[in-house]
């Protein structure tokens, strides 16, 4: 069949200009990178793992880079990930300090019997693979633009 | 929260979501990114979807599994994945009173997006042309 992608890049509630004409563009290359790895051959796992981070990597967008604070200051991350051929999910949650959660949710997935790996048995997995560790604290301390969006009153969802 | 999915050549489908959750959440706090059937769902027979938004409605809706579940019985009724993911974004936002949004493709590369917040940046690529938009209605088109 013909190769297909699709993406997001998370709700908004407000236009915010330059930056969300920003967002749409760097969207639509990380699809285009994305379909272009799937057209040359690429499985789907490894095509929605390079799409998701470049958007990782990319700080207008609530992942990896450009993600939020928590209520003490500091970044936590979820990520996971779906093989619709062999049903299989690998997920990590509130992982810190992890350059791409999406590589270690792949992970997660293809190399444990596991579905969701949280907390210390997720840095101790991710210290045994080639997954890019960043040091304590370097994505709180990466992106000004989320200390400007840190809302320290308690959010709806907690 | 960035999601994405995609389907190869081989007909494989693959969902995955990540994200940075809700601004000032509490420590430990898990979000639907990590959930299966929440955040994300995949089934190569039938398609695949993530979800951004409220993630505890997303949770307590298992929003993506639910939403592969009505593609599945469309299906056998002709309907697109479109009409599926606007009826369980209008049920999911009707219900918890949250903003939810999806993306998703049915097994034959059908494409289907819908949101209950202002905006929210998408786009799908298939067959040379690439189609983005953020605000309802939206659907550009352009070639790759």
């Amino acid at each position: 069949m013909d190769p297909v992608i699709i993406a997001h890049g998370g709700i908004e509630f407000r236009h915010s200009g330059s930056s969300t004409s920003r967002k749409q563009v760097a969207l639509n290359n990380a699809v285009v990178q994305g379909y272009a790895a799937i057209c040359n051959g690429k499985p789907s796992v490894e095509a929605v793992e390079m799409t998701i981070s470049i958007l990782e990597d990319d700080q207008h967008f609530n992942a990896g880079y450009g993600s939020v604070f928590n209520a003490d200051g500091e970044v936590e991350l979820d990520a996971g990930m779906m093989n619709g051929t062999t049903l299989k999910v690998g997920s990590v949650g509130a992982i810190k300090d992890v350059d791409h959660p999406i590589t270690l949710a792949k992970y997660v997935m293809e190399l444990t019997e596991h579905s969701l790996l949280v907390g210390k048995g997720a840095r101790k997995f991710a210290a045994g693979l080639k997954v890019p560790k960043l040091f304590r604290g370097s994505l709180a301390n990466f992106h000004l633009q989320s200390r400007d969006r840190w809302d320290t009153g308690t959010p709806e969802s907690c | 929260t960035v999601g994405v999915v995609a389907i190869d050549a081989e007909g494989r489908c693959t969902a995955g979501s990540s994200s940075g959750g809700g601004s000032g959440k509490m420590a430990g706090r898990v979000g639907s990114s990590a959930i299966a059937g929440a955040g994300f769902y995949a089934d190569s027979s039938i398609g695949g979807c993530v979800a951004t938004g409220h993630g505890e409605s997303i949770m307590q809706s298992c929003l993506c599994f639910n939403l592969v579940d009505q593609m599945s019985l469309q299906a056998k009724s002709g309907q697109l994945a479109m009409l599926a993911v606007k009826n369980v974004v209008e049920a999911a936002t009707r219900r918890f009173k949250k903003s939810v949004g999806i993306v998703a493709l049915d097994c034959d590369g059908e494409f289907g997006v819908a949101f209950s917040a202002p905006r929210m940046p998408w786009a799908y690529c298939r067959r040379g042309k690439l189609r983005f938009g953020a605000e309802s209605g939206e659907n550009y088109v352009k070639d790759v």
